[in-house]
């Protein structure tokens, strides 16, 4: 059975890896 | 036919924080069973099964192309489920009950909102599309 996803957001990605929209 | 999952590769060592969640070592293979908009996804791996962050794993036979959404800079209205204070300078702090627009959704979960003309990221599971119940 999949139980809930946790209740604490994921951890952000490492600075260098972030997306950031111009 | 049979359900076919989607391979990943851990990218990292992961040290799971709660029950539901698995850990990982890097280089690990999981089968990704469920992908949530929370940034956490229901993996699996031999007799082992939880919820691990996205930003954790990489497509293992490379993605032919990147699975991100665009950017959409109309941004689309939301409200904030659950209050939060930004914990890094690239971040936006919000109370509960504003209404803020999103601009871009990205896999692990930290979305790019804007309120005003102020924009940052926030936890996507605190966030609710407007109109949607919960």
């Amino acid at each position: 059975t999949i139980k809930h996803p946790p209740t604490e957001p994921p951890p952000r990605p490492p600075a260098e890896a972030r997306k950031r929209p111009a | 036919g049979p359900i076919i999952l989607q391979t990943y590769r851990a990218v990292a060592d992961y040290e799971k924080n709660s029950k539901t969640e698995m850990s990982m070592k890097v280089g690990d293979v999981v089968d990704v069973i469920e992908k949530s908009e929370s940034g956490w996804w229901f993996c699996q791996q031999k007799n082992k099964r939880g919820w691990v962050p996205a930003v954790y794993l990489e497509p293992t036979d490379g993605p032919d192309e990147s699975e991100e959404q665009e950017p959409n800079y109309a941004g689309e209205l939301h409200v904030v489920r659950k209050g939060y204070t930004a914990a890094q300078e690239d971040e936006i702090t919000l109370k509960e009950g504003e209404t803020i627009e999103v601009i871009h959704k990205l896999l692990d979960g930290w979305w790019v909102v804007r309120k005003d003309e102020i924009t940052g990221y926030y936890p996507s599971m605190y966030l609710q599309k407007m109109g949607a119940e919960n």
